[in-house]
């Protein structure tokens, strides 16, 4: 998170910790995101967080058995006090594009329930008659992650080091959500290989200083229904251009969750 | 020494015919024919010597020594008679024909000349003895006849009778009808109607007989043609017969057989009889306390049954088994099948448990009888109870905890979404 601020225990307790050891790769690939409790078994994240990592443009999930999941968990150096759950399966999107990052959304299945609590606890959905509109232009939403607080590290550094640039405590900063003919005219007059896609939306300042980053993918981007006072997720961080993290005119991209309500549903009841 | 003529035709005429016949003749004839024909005999001449009553000279013609005439002389007189036209008809089969001349004639006399001829009789016209005639339809033939019955009889070993098959009549029912073969019609000669009423054992057959009764019988013998007989059992009743129906019998057998026998005259109404069966009867039984027996009447009989049940929140206890109903039968030997249980209060027992939720019981004692109650709730704030309902459940009639809009379905208690218990710092729109 760059330009956030520091989460108090308990402001996000869906947030989890995506925590991929993939071992069959030599030398070991460790990579995190985040992800968003959606129930005491479910939890949503980007696709991207568990694809395995191959230069091809297959989409093949990493090995169950590499995955943990923290939950309840504030400080990541101290994971001890959080609640950590092994992976019964993980659900990648049939049509996840990991070129365009189009669908860019996955549900784990957890082996074993969670108990809520205040630390612990489930975000919402958005409404189906939310599901055309999806987040409306300039509302604030928020987001949290332990990713990258200062564009100039790469993620190796992130996982293995324990510079201040990536934060220990759980970060959020408030975004707005981008008119999406201004962030998709942004991407595409940099590059024909950008695509804002419909199934996709924008958040960030044109002056830049507050963005998501590297390893806080997957997480929730939440905002506030109005008629509940329920915290809805409404998207998921998904990519940004290859410019710094905060940069100017350079918006963050986030997957917008109304468009799959119908998936998440499905694959709930095909396999709870 | 009579000469015997035994031809379907012939002659018969008197010696040296047509020359005049010797005195002192005396000569026999005796003409049989087959069963079934009669001897038709006329003459063609005829002339003896007259005599007063034919005291002389004569032709004498006898069945079986009945003289059916005696002629003489060559007219008719007062005194004495001559054949003519006559023809003369025997009752039977047979016919005797005798001349005798005296030891004198007067004059010449040339005899007589007759013929016979076999005639089939029409037995069909002429029975009209009943104990003789067909009892249904009658055949003629030549030489003889040949009765048959309507559909449905056959013809009795008489020939002439027609009998029905009437000796396998089994009757299971409690109730039931029995009546003589076509009544109220006159029932069949020669027949034997055999009518078997075969009950469970505790059942009393009782018959009662119509009003309307008609067997043969006769005015100083007890029932020499037709009758009925009854038995039950080592009991018999009867031989019944006449024109007074025997009322009531009660039998006091669950098995019975009906003989009916009929002569092979006679044209009698017959019978016609319902029996019922009623059975050993049961202490009426008492209603357990909170509970009801249905149906409620004044006695209670062999194979009468009647259902258990409780009133509302109760519940019958037999031998540690709860159960709705409890239906009990009156035996044979005027007990019942079970005994009659009590009624319990319904309990509901513990209610299930709700993952992430509380049960909290309305009553001081946490009772879980009918009627009492208790609510879900979850633990709040992380969990909250889907479906939203009114989470009252209430011990119901069927043992189960109702509530009124899930029935006995249970809610469940599901974490609250998008709430942290920890507020995050609001946002205005932009």
């Amino acid at each position: 998170i760059i330009g956030g601020r520091n989460a108090e225990p308990g402001f996000f307790p869906w947030q989890a910790l995506v925590m991929v050891e993939d071992m069959s790769r030599v030398p070991e690939d460790k990579w995190f995101g985040s992800g968003a409790l959606l129930s005491d078994s479910w939890v949503l994240t980007a696709a991207h967080v568990l694809r395995s990592q191959r230069r091809d443009n297959t989409v093949i999930p990493v090995s169950k058995e590499h995955v943990t999941i923290y939950l309840g968990l504030h400080d990541v150096t101290n994971k001890m006090d959080a609640t950590n759950r092994t992976v019964e399966r993980i659900i990648l999107h049939e049509d996840f594009d990991p070129k365009s990052y189009n669908n860019d959304i996955a549900l784990l299945k957890l082996k074993d329930k969670v108990t809520m609590g205040p630390y612990v606890m489930p975000v919402c959905l958005p409404h189906f008659h939310h599901e055309l509109a999806g987040p409306q232009t300039n509302t604030l939403g928020l987001v949290a992650g332990w990713g990258l607080s200062s564009p100039n590290i790469t993620m190796e550094d992130a996982v293995s080091s324990s510079s201040r640039t990536v934060s220990d405590i759980l970060q959020y900063v408030k975004l707005p959500v981008v008119l999406h003919a201004e962030c998709k005219s942004s991407y595409s007059s940099r590059s024909q290989n950008y695509n804002v896609t419909d199934n996709m939306f924008c958040a960030g300042y044109y002056e830049g200083g507050k963005d998501t980053c590297l390893g806080d993918s997957g997480g929730a981007f939440i905002i506030q229904d109005p008629s509940t006072q329920r915290w809805v997720a409404q998207g998921l961080v998904s990519w940004g251009g290859p410019e710094e993290c905060g940069s100017k005119q350079v918006y963050g991209v986030y997957t917008k969750v109304s468009n799959y309500l119908d998936w998440l549903g499905d694959k709930v009841e095909e396999f709870s | 020494d009579a000469i015997l003529l035994t031809g379907m035709f012939g002659e018969i005429h008197s010696p040296n015919f047509p020359e005049s016949y010797p005195s002192d003749s005396d000569i026999f004839w005796n003409v049989s024919v087959p069963n079934g024909f009669r001897i038709k005999l006329y003459f063609m001449h005829f002339d003896l010597e007259s005599s007063y009553l034919c005291e002389y000279d004569y032709v004498k013609v006898e069945v079986e020594g009945q003289v059916l005439a005696t002629f003489c002389g060559r007219e008719d007189t007062d005194t004495e008679q001559t054949p003519g036209q006559q023809q003369i008809l025997s009752p039977g089969n047979t016919l005797n024909m005798a001349f005798k001349s005296d030891f004198s004639n007067e004059e010449r006399f040339t005899g007589f000349d007759a013929h016979y001829t076999a005639v089939d009789v029409d037995e069909c016209t002429e029975k009209n003895d009943e104990e003789l005639a067909c009892d249904h339809y009658c055949h003629n033939y030549i030489g003889g006849y040949y009765c048959s019955c309507r559909f449905g009889y056959i013809l009795h070993s008489d020939n002439r009778t027609c009998k029905v098959e009437c000796s396998d009549n089994l009757f299971i029912e409690r109730t039931g009808i029995i009546s003589s073969p076509d009544f109220p019609n006159p029932y069949p000669k020669s027949s034997d109607c055999l009518f078997r009423i075969e009950l469970e054992e505790g059942f009393a057959i009782v018959l009662e007989f119509e009003e309307s009764f008609d067997v043969e019988d006769h005015p100083e013998v007890s029932c020499p043609y037709d009758y009925l007989k009854i038995k039950a059992g080592r009991r018999e009743f009867g031989p019944l017969c006449g024109d007074r129906s025997p009322g009531q019998i009660e039998t006091g057998s669950n098995s019975v057989q009906i003989l009916f026998h009929s002569d092979n005259s006679g044209e009698n109404g017959g019978w016609k009889l319902s029996y019922t069966a009623t059975g050993n009867s049961c202490p009426v039984p008492l209603p357990p306390s909170n509970g009801k027996i249905e149906p409620v009447i004044d006695k209670y009989t062999f194979k009468d049954q009647v259902l258990i049940s409780c009133n509302t929140g109760y519940i019958l206890l037999k031998e540690e088994l709860e159960i709705e109903f409890l239906q009990i039968a009156c035996q044979r030997d005027g007990t019942w099948s079970n005994s009659v249980p009590p009624c319990k209060i319904v309990d509901c027992r513990s209610p299930p448990e709700l993952e992430h939720g509380f049960v909290t019981f309305h009553t001081r004692n946490n009772l879980t009888t009918y009627g009492s109650s208790f609510e879900y709730s979850c633990q709040e704030p992380y969990y909250q109870m889907v479906p939203s309902i009114n989470n009252t459940y209430t011990c119901g009639e069927r043992s189960l905890w109702m509530n009124e809009e899930l029935g006995a379905k249970l809610p469940s208690c599901q974490p609250v979404c998008g709430k942290p218990a920890r507020s995050l710092p609001g946002v205005i729109k932009r």
